[in-house]
């Protein structure tokens, strides 16, 4: 059975996309399988690996709807390991079809149980709110990893994801457990990224990755290449600091 | 009448809040009067005034639902001429109210033809997404300003905000414009940030504000101290940028 990994935070613009992406192909260029979902409408994940949804391809809409499996929607893409389910806008549709459902927040648990045991690890990308993809996100996940950029509004969202995880787990998923709190775009020039950074120790210490994410342009850079990081520049601080990730990861595994 | 501006765009982290409650206060200080409605149930903008929601005081919640008018809602907050209509989490609950209600596109618009004659200006901070709260921002506007970030994510994202744009035009709000493309977290020693403003400007010249916002720290300190930048630190970029704005905006009103 894969591990299944959800990548959530309602503030926006932390780096969900971001350390999904890349986290997604460290984790594959380290010799593991890896399922990457878009669960975002947005589709940033998806055109990070230079795939842009089209009607001729099936989309994560497809699946979550029952009309294509993961199977047959996963598309490969370097590094060797690495499986895309991508997204298009047309997402969005999906949150109106998925209300109407009867056990709306566990269609994604349901649809993973099926066709997904050679994966070591399934990711999901989510958009930047607490809505039904979110919830089916995490209640369909294992673990989640919350994405936290160093900056004074991240720690006031921070209360309001963990209680809304905390419901997911009494309603949905009674063995959704938080992976992480993972602290992103990290400058050492700024001393709000250190002060934000001691916070967040001092609350959730157990929590925190030791793998901090430095503040480094080739993250930003590389989605127009579509390519991840490691791809793009595989010495550079960002492609260091995602490899350093995966490799914490498996080590929990491992124990 | 007050101009209503609604400060939206669905991608994640580009600038919405920091442009709706520096800007707001620059108008105040350039000597309008203005109201700030925070319409994200993040509450960053109440925060960013030192305003955290709690039962005894009515926040945009009650507004929205007709338990409370927005004149008893207004909180008047330093620099002089500002008043915000503050929120807590809690508003993600009023999604739900909303959508059981028939024309729950334009609740907003409504509400504000009542009792707002004495504003020069309405801003409204939108969350990251093109839900129902963003919808009502878009309905009850006259104009829409763009933070776009300088990042490649960016570029993506604004065309389904401009198809969602054109979409309320047609259907809730035939006079809604674009007052413009304002380029944000702009970092000059980064090659992204000038082709990406390079980008923005070739194909949509005429709707990008003259003036840019520099990437600068104390714009994302100055929430942590419950001040709009303009009085955390007067002289530093960010403050200088958003007082530029301001200006832009009423030379285009007095026109
Ligand atoms: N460590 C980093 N260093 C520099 N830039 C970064 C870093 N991480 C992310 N970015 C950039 O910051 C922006 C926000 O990151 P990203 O889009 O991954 O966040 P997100 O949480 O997925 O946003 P959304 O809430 O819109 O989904 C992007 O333009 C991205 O390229
Ligand atoms: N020009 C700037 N220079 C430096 N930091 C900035 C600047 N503008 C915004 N920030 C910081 O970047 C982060 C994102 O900005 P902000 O929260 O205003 O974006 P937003 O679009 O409102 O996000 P959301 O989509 O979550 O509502 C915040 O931590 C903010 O303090
Ligand atoms: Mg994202
Ligand atoms: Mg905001």
């Amino acid at each position: 059975m894969p591990k299944v990994l959800a990548i959530a935070n309602q503030k926006g613009g932390v780096g969900k996309t971001t350390t999904a992406v890349n986290l997604s192909a460290s984790l594959a260029a380290s010799g593991k399988k890896v399922l990457l979902i878009d669960s975002d409408p947005q589709a940033n994940t998806s055109s990070s690996y230079g795939v842009r949804g089209s009607n001729e391809i099936p989309t994560f809409y497809d699946v979550l709807l029952g009309k294509v499996s993961v199977k047959d929607s996963a598309i490969s893409s370097p590094p060797h390991g690495l499986f895309l389910v991508p997204s298009t806008p047309d997402l969005v549709a999906a949150e109106v079809e998925l209300l109407k459902i009867e056990s709306r927040e566990s269609v994604l648990r349901k649809i993973l149980t099926r066709d997904c045991d050679s994966y070591n690890y399934i990711i999901i990308d989510c958009p930047p709110s607490l809505g039904i993809l979110t919830i089916n996100a995490l209640t369909a996940a294992d673990t989640v990893i919350i994405p936290l950029q160093c900056e004074y509004f991240a720690l006031e969202g921070l209360s309001q994801l963990l209680y809304t995880i905390r419901i997911i787990k009494a309603k949905f998923n009674p063995g959704l457990l938080i992976e992480g709190i993972l602290l992103t775009m990290f400058d050492r020039r700024n001393k709000l990224s250190f002060s934000v950074a001691k916070d967040v120790k001092k609350h959730f210490a157990k929590k925190v990755f030791r793998t901090i994410i430095p503040r480094n342009v080739r993250l930003s850079e590389s989605p127009s290449h579509g390519k991840p990081v490691l791809l793009y520049d595989q010495k550079c601080p960002g492609a260091l600091a995602y490899l350093k990730l995966a490799k914490e990861l498996i080590a929990r595994e491992e124990k």
